[in-house]
């Protein structure tokens, strides 16, 4: 049986808040490592793999590989009634048909008991090669944010550019054409607001805008984001928490 | 006009 208690509900309601708009029906497999995820968009064209590490857990037990098929949205109707700051337990037998989650208030004078339906999901896993990246760009996750938004009101999609000047997002569109250029420019006394930049060979690639801008939904997940970039791959872009993370990545586009 | 690649044409199947 599982049983896995996370001292902030926060953790988990964050996780399920970004990645809730590009995956409907998943699978959480459970096992001594911890809670996992791996599931792809309707299209295809992107995929998402979460890991919670049972060091994140205040309790962790797995006897044995349990996947949860989930719906992401009931799950999120559930998770609605956790206060952030609440203590969440998740139990499930071997071969579950329900989740139970139980969340506890810090005074320990409120208790809610929940119960979510799960599903039989047919789930693909694919082989994530090992890759080493041509660019890994760290920067603010807000910054980040802010680019995707700003030029997505404009186009559909952004080159993004990564040469020893820096990493440059531009985009073309029926209104105007927009670029923004992040230089290297590491904080020493607050590493997560700098950014660095670094590069073995200078990458050029084209992303969908609609894409970027909901993995940016996970920037609450981490103060920082990390951009890995190499010519004709997937983008993967990583937020990473204390004890797990969540990583995205994105086909490119391709011709011209 | 530039196409959408798919994920799984760099990802293969376990």
């Amino acid at each position: 049986m599982l049983e896995a208690r996370l001292e902030q509900s926060s953790v988990l309601k964050k996780v399920v808040d970004a990645i809730k708009d590009l995956v409907q029906d998943c699978n959480f497999d459970c096992n001594d490592s911890g809670i996992q995820l791996q599931a792809m968009d309707n299209s295809h064209v992107a995929l998402v793999a979460m890991h919670l590490k049972t060091e994140g857990f205040a309790l962790y037990r797995c006897d044995r590989n349990i996947a949860l098929g989930i719906n992401l949205v009931s799950l999120q109707k559930v998770l609605r009634a956790a206060q952030n700051e609440d203590v969440m337990t998740l139990k499930a037998e071997d071969s579950p048909d329900a989740l139970s989650l139980v969340f506890e208030n810090s005074e320990n004078d409120r208790i809610s008991e929940y119960d979510l339906k799960l599903m039989d999901i047919d789930q693909e896993h694919l082989g994530i090669p090992e890759t080493e990246y041509g660019a890994t760009v760290k920067m603010p996750s807000a910054e980040f944010q802010r680019i995707c938004r700003d030029l997505s009101l404009l186009s559909e999609s952004v080159a993004i550019e990564a040469t020893k000047e820096g990493i440059k997002f531009s985009c073309t569109g029926d209104i105007g054409k927009g670029a923004v250029t992040l230089r290297q420019n590491p904080n020493v006394e607050k590493p997560e607001l700098g950014t660095t930049i670094e590069l073995q060979e200078p990458v050029a690639l084209t992303f969908s805008l609609k894409y970027l801008v909901n993995f940016c939904k996970a920037s609450g997940l981490s103060n920082t984001v990390t951009i890995s970039l190499s010519n004709e791959v997937p983008l993967l872009i990583e937020y990473e928490m204390e004890h797990g993370y969540v990583r995205f990545y994105l086909a490119p586009k391709i011709g011209d | 006009a530039t196409g959408q690649g798919n994920i799984m044409s760099f990802f293969q199947k376990k």
